[in-house]
């Protein structure tokens, strides 16, 4: 039995909006520590994985560890029939193969359920350890999606580079190149608005933008973004749920041939 | 050129 009450169902609806366009299927985990998933894209340059504690949850009842194969764009629009303010309660049962989605409006007058078909998804769990990162950047996570949006008409790739003078996204394209730099700024009104960059040793690495455009669309969930980067490692991007969790984003770097 | 790696070439399977 499976039972998972979400008092801000609003999150869970940014949730599956920001993963969504990056994978197709994927395997919803529920255990004692949290509801989770990690998936890959169809090519398996990018990697998303989630993660809700289950102390975030107003009620979460797990018996036993159990996986959800799910389409993510019939969760979607599941989702969209939940009202912003509604309460959202994940239902199962144990060898079911359907999970229901219960919405409550705030002031329980409006009660919904609907069930989803489940399906059987093969997928490739990777074990991806601690590591030390060269880098780390936390900004503005509407500035990084600017940024991304932004170079992402003049040039394919991002060249994501950190040094002492800060960090330095540039492209080049047909047209022409650009070069953004955003310097540490730790003195502004709101602690969500700094720039505040981690150097241990300067870092340069190329990604390739249709990914971290792709990215963004967690930008709701979160005022911040944090970017972390050593060399020859996936970049991590990650966006904080509320306080009870986060998306990660992983992307492959492109490098000399 | 550059050539585009693939996230599994990082982490190892589980």
């Amino acid at each position: 039995m499976l039972e998972l009450r979400l008092v801000q169902g609003s999150l869970l609806k940014k949730v599956l909006e920001a993963i969504k366009e990056l994978v197709t299927d994927a395997n919803f985990d529920c255990s004692a520590t949290g509801f989770s998933l990690q998936a890959m894209d169809s090519s398996h340059v990018a990697l998303v994985a989630l993660l809700l504690r289950s102390e975030g949850f107003e009620h979460y009842r797990c018996d036993r560890n159990l996986s959800m194969g799910m389409n993510l764009n019939n969760v979607s629009k599941m989702l969209r029939c939940a009202g912003n303010d509604d309460i959202i309660t994940l239902k199962a049962d144990d060898g079911s193969d359907t999970v229901t989605f219960m919405f409550e409006s705030p002031n329980q007058d409006k009660i919904a359920d609907f069930e989803m078909k489940l399906m059987d998804i093969d997928s490739e769990h990777l074990g991806i350890p601690e590591a030390e990162y060269h880098a780390i950047v936390k900004m503005p996570s509407a500035e990084f999606a600017r940024i991304c949006k932004d170079l992402s008409s003049i040039g394919d790739t991002v060249v994501i580079s950190v040094t002492k003078e800060g960090v330095k996204f540039s492209t080049r394209g047909d047209i022409g190149n650009a070069n953004i730099v955003c310097r540490q700024n730790t003195t502004v009104d709101k602690p969500e608005e700094a720039t505040i960059i981690e150097m241990q040793e300067p870092v340069s690495l190329t990604f390739a933008l249709r990914y971290m455009n792709s990215f963004t669309k967690a930008t709701p969930l979160s005022n911040t973004v944090t970017i972390s980067l050593s060399s020859e490692l996936p970049v991590v991007v990650e966006y904080k749920v509320a306080d009870m969790g986060y998306i990660r984003f992983y992307l492959a770097p492109k490098i000399e041939d | 050129w550059k050539l585009q790696k693939r996230i599994i070439s990082f982490y190892e399977l589980e």
